[in-house]
């Protein structure tokens, strides 16, 4: 089954 | 600050749209307008919503200034505005609360309401400028339709976009349904039209539980655009008038 990722993963804090 | 909306509805719809999402938001403002960032507390969703300055009239905003509003308190506030009613949003320097002017346009109405402000330590994530493989746009109405059906079925989405069109796919424990979407004009009704602006198939699975409280915003725009590419966030977008605009980033899930 897929896992849910985090958006974090994706896109930098700033 | 000081910023006039026609439509005191506009700010009330984006508000009950995010509320179950994020709680507690600074509104940013600047000379270009008021722009909103926030992640939901399991970091898998963010809204991002801008209301350009164009979107009010008049628009002034002589310093930078973030208002740390409780979105809650918000909404009671902008429930006491009639439907046509407009809406004035008043702030000082530094202030302590935002102050809130609803003017009835053919009575002499006027109500007013102060909504304490707060300190919010947000984090704000950087989104980089994409060109994504998959854009779709839909009729909003047919996109919070679809994610209503398949949540009956199943907690996830398979979204795939081919040359074939987009399919929305989902299996469960009762079993499977899919739907398919093609490109499709209708010249009488074009909030109607399905446009899909494909540069490479995308396949990518999402929680349907976000998508649906994404489509809260269908009220706000007779369109919605999904924007696709492989192994990144999903771009859900409602296009307000005057370029401003409600996105949502849904993080995908990625086989394991």
């Amino acid at each position: 089954t897929p896992v849910q990722n985090d958006l974090t993963e994706f896109f930098v804090m700033v | 600050l000081e910023a006039r909306l026609e439509q005191a509805n506009l700010l009330k719809k984006v508000v009950d749209a995010i509320k179950d999402l994020v709680q507690d938001c600074n509104f940013d403002c600047n000379d270009s307008g008021i722009a909103l960032q926030a992640m939901d507390n399991s970091h898998v969703a963010l809204v991002s919503m801008m209301l350009k300055s164009e979107s009010f009239s008049p628009f002034r905003c002589d310093r930078n200034i973030a208002l740390g509003i409780n979105l809650t308190s918000l909404q009671k506030v902008l429930r006491c505005a009639n439907s046509e009613d407009i809406l004035t949003l008043k702030a000082e320097d530094a202030p302590d609360v935002v102050n809130l002017v609803f003017e009835s346009a053919d009575s002499d109405r006027l109500s007013e309401y102060d909504i304490k402000l707060m300190d919010i330590d947000q984090e704000h994530l950087g989104i980089p400028e994409t060109e994504y493989a998959a854009n779709i746009s839909m009729p909003s109405a047919e996109f919070q339709k679809i994610c209503r059906d398949l949540m009956a079925l199943s907690e996830s989405v398979a979204i795939e976009c081919t040359k074939e069109g987009v399919k929305f796919s989902c299996n469960g424990d009762i079993g499977s349904g899919s739907v398919t979407l093609r490109s499709h004009t209708n010249v009488d009704k074009p909030e109607n039209n399905v446009e899909i602006d494909l540069t490479e198939p995308v396949a990518l699975t999402f929680s349907l539980k976000y998508l649906v409280n994404f489509c809260k915003a269908s009220g706000l725009s007779g369109q919605v655009k999904l924007c696709l590419s492989n192994e990144v966030p999903l771009l859900v977008e409602y296009g307000l008038a005057s370029n401003s605009y409600l996105r949502f980033y849904l993080a995908p899930k990625i086989g394991d």
